[in-house]
């Protein structure tokens, strides 16, 4: 399940 | 924070650097394609709509910003400074750039892990990003001869693309739940757009000339 970690790229 | 990510973040910085200096100093954004940069500019704004809502790091908000601003400092550069707005390729750089924003809009109005209004513009900004670089890659091979800046210029964007694919690699291996589709699928399409202007850019630099695209 995706979680939203990849938001902390950029 | 892993090494590819950061080597993928400062690439990417040297690029628009690189850019802003050539426009900045020689006073000329020959070569460069408007509407590539326009599509970066709503790119950024529609991706960092987060630095309102939430908090990563002081590195993620400061490059945030400078993203931003870069951007919009080039656009503003090409359509409204005296001397560099004469310099732009008005007549080659034809690219219906709106004709990508339509499509992106209603594919991440489709397709998005959380159908909410941050989350629709972020994914819109990801299938945004992967074909924004379209208009600049047809402007250089209509003009075909290429000045080293605009041309290193795309070479560190495809760098950037290059070490952020080799950053998912590493996170999905050492991160145990790091799996997101969307972004791999638009990064690697936006990855592949650059394999052809790679393979020309290395012929060149193999034979030590100048860059030329085919017609």
């Amino acid at each position: 399940v995706a979680r939203d970690d990849v938001k902390d790229e950029l | 924070m892993n090494i590819f990510r950061l080597a993928g973040d400062m690439t990417h910085l040297a690029s628009v650097l690189v850019l802003l200096l050539k426009i900045h100093t020689i006073k000329s954004c020959a070569g460069v394609s408007l509407k590539t940069q326009e599509l970066y500019a709503i790119v950024f704004a529609t991706r960092y709509l987060d630095i309102f809502t939430s908090f990563y790091s002081i590195y993620n908000t400061l490059m945030k910003l400078i993203f931003l601003g870069s951007s919009f400092s080039i656009v503003w550069y090409m359509r409204y400074h005296k001397t560099v707005r004469r310099t732009y390729d008005r007549e080659q750089d034809t690219f219906r750039h709106w004709f990508l924003v339509l499509p992106c809009l209603l594919l991440a109005l489709l397709i998005h892990e959380k159908f909410t209004f941050l989350e629709v513009l972020w994914t819109f900004s990801l299938y945004l990003e992967a074909v924004a670089i379209l208009p600049q890659l047809v402007l250089l091979q209509r003009t075909r001869n290429i000045d080293n800046l605009t041309g290193q210029y795309v070479f560190l964007l495809g760098g950037y693309r290059g070490f952020y694919i080799l950053n998912w690699i590493y996170r999905y291996l050492t991160e145990p739940h790091f799996v997101h589709w969307i972004t791999w699928i638009a990064g690697l399409v936006q990855t592949l757009l650059y394999a052809d202007f790679f393979y020309y850019y290395f012929q060149s630099w193999k034979n030590n000339k100048k860059l030329q695209l085919p017609a």
